[in-house]
């Protein structure tokens, strides 16, 4: 407990055992530049191996899914998106099939075009993991976006377009402990170290595994809620 | 910004997933604080595929493909619902402790409030206030800008409950996990005491740092009132300002 000389990486990032690991969940991650589109820097460009940027959770059935978003009252496309597929849902509940994450660009007061980005985004995800399914099929969507980063500045929507291609084709999704590890690392913005907790626990006759991934260093100070009509 | 995802191949219904994720966020991740600021893209998603296998032997059984609800099984997802708070106030600890700049890991703990609600507020109030953060940076244990942030917190006033500035208690206690330092009483009954200084050093020398604000009932006795609310946030420190004066929109 007393000041310690380690690295806060080398203290709180903790060895994840795969059997710990939900079943039935694929992830990748990928240096996809959204960063430096957004804001070249040649020190960045210098510093070594990029970081991931771009990161695709996948649940191989749909899963239920419940969120909670925040109060800001300038709420960013993927947040207006997300609620408005949570409150569309069906009579049986909201489904998700995947969850795809960006940093480096919040697409935060984006107006229209930046919802428009989003909304393409989560399509191209849908149709590329299932592309026996019809284009724009009507009613709520099943994959959610997460996006952070610089505020006013919208996607690159074509460089992370070609490297969703690579995330779903490339035979990287994957499910163990270093493919969650960067996922988590492609959250981060500010972040000093990826934070990744996994728990097992029993439910009836079932053994269940439960894995969270968060991020965030500045610009927290959270109260989330649901929006209205979304209450349990 | 804090973005989360929670991924769980329990079998839960979405309703009562919904309903667990919001009350195990009300008392973590909308309980925590590093600089003030609400971002414009806080998230936290949970999703659960029902995937989970089966462990033979198991007396206790759920029916293939039946999904968890308050209705079907409402002990289980108490159940659920415990795993879930105690897994989101882990990450969003780690996310105080990540703050940027911080080198303190601050707990406030406000008992003896009217509700939950004013509990939380002076909480909050208290973990928001730069001159509090800049305070446990500096191992002070300066129990006036705690009173003073205590004082300007924003109340709920539906039940008219306010604080008593004469009833209201600040001790700074040893962290878990933390033996043999006794607590150190700051402010009784709105009375300051003589601050021990080597005492006030040897508790908060450490990396973490616990504040206990008892309000005592406020304006009303101290059975009407024992709701508590808990807080973390992290210390301000001139990192904050060299990361943030750095960053550029």
């Amino acid at each position: 407990r007393a000041q310690s000389t380690l690295s806060k990486a080398e203290r709180f990032v903790v060895p994840i055992d795969a059997k710990s690991l939900p079943r039935g969940y694929l992830v990748a991650s990928t240096y996809a530049g959204v960063k430096n589109a957004i804001s070249p820097s040649p020190a960045a460009a210098l510093s070594g191996v990029p970081k991931p940027d771009l990161a695709l959770v996948v649940s191989s059935t749909p899963a239920a899914i419940a969120g909670v978003f925040t109060t800001n009252k300038f709420q960013a496309a993927p947040v207006v998106h997300a609620t408005n597929a949570l409150q569309a849902a069906q009579p049986n509940g909201p489904r998700a099939i995947a969850v795809l994450a960006n940093s480096g660009c919040a697409n935060a007061v984006t107006g229209k075009e930046g919802l428009e980005d989003t909304e393409e985004l989560v399509e191209l995800v849908r149709n590329e993991l299932n592309p026996a399914s019809k284009p724009s099929q009507p009613g709520p969507s099943d994959v959610l976006m997460l996006s952070t980063g610089v505020i006013g500045v919208r996607l690159p929507v074509g460089t992370i377009r070609r490297a969703l291609y690579h995330l779903v084709h490339g035979q990287v999704l994957q499910s163990n402990p270093e493919a969650w590890l960067d996922v988590a690392r492609a959250y981060m913005t500010t972040d000093t170290f990826p934070k990744l907790r996994t728990r097992q626990f029993m439910l009836g006759d079932r053994q269940c595994s439960m894995l969270a991934i968060d991020k965030g260093a500045g610009m927290i100070h959270p109260h989330m809620t649901t929006p209205g009509g979304l209450h349990a | 910004t804090l973005l989360g995802l929670v991924a769980t191949d329990a079998p839960i219904a979405p309703a009562a997933l919904q309903k667990c994720l919001e009350e195990a966020v009300r008392v973590s991740f909308n309980c925590i604080s590093v600089d003030g600021d609400m971002s414009t893209n806080d998230t936290i998603l949970a999703l659960a595929n029902g995937q989970a296998p089966t462990v033979q032997g198991s007396a206790d059984k759920l029916p293939h493909g039946a999904e968890i609800s308050e209705s079907s099984h409402p002990a289980l997802l108490a159940k659920f619902s415990e795993q879930l708070t105690s897994l989101c106030l882990e990450m969003a600890h780690l996310v105080v402790r990540d703050g940027e700049g911080a080198e303190k890991f601050v707990q406030v703990r406000v008992r003896g409030a009217g509700s939950y609600e004013d509990a939380h507020a002076i909480a909050s109030s208290i973990s928001t206030s730069s001159l509090v953060k800049c305070a446990m940076h500096g191992a002070d244990a300066n129990w006036g800008r705690i009173l003073c942030a205590a004082g300007y917190a924003t109340l709920t006033g539906k039940s008219g409950w306010t604080i008593d500035p004469h009833k209201v208690n600040v001790t700074f206690v040893a962290p878990e996990g933390v033996q043999g330092i006794a607590p150190l009483p700051a402010l009784v009954n709105g009375t300051p005491l003589v601050v021990d200084e080597a005492h006030a050093a040897e508790l908060l020398r450490h990396e973490d740092i616990c504040v206990d604000v008892d309000m005592q009932g406020g304006s009303w006795s101290a059975k009407e009132a024992d709701a508590e609310a808990v807080f973390w946030t992290c210390d301000f420190s001139k990192e904050y300002v060299a990361i943030n004066g750095d960053y550029r929109t």
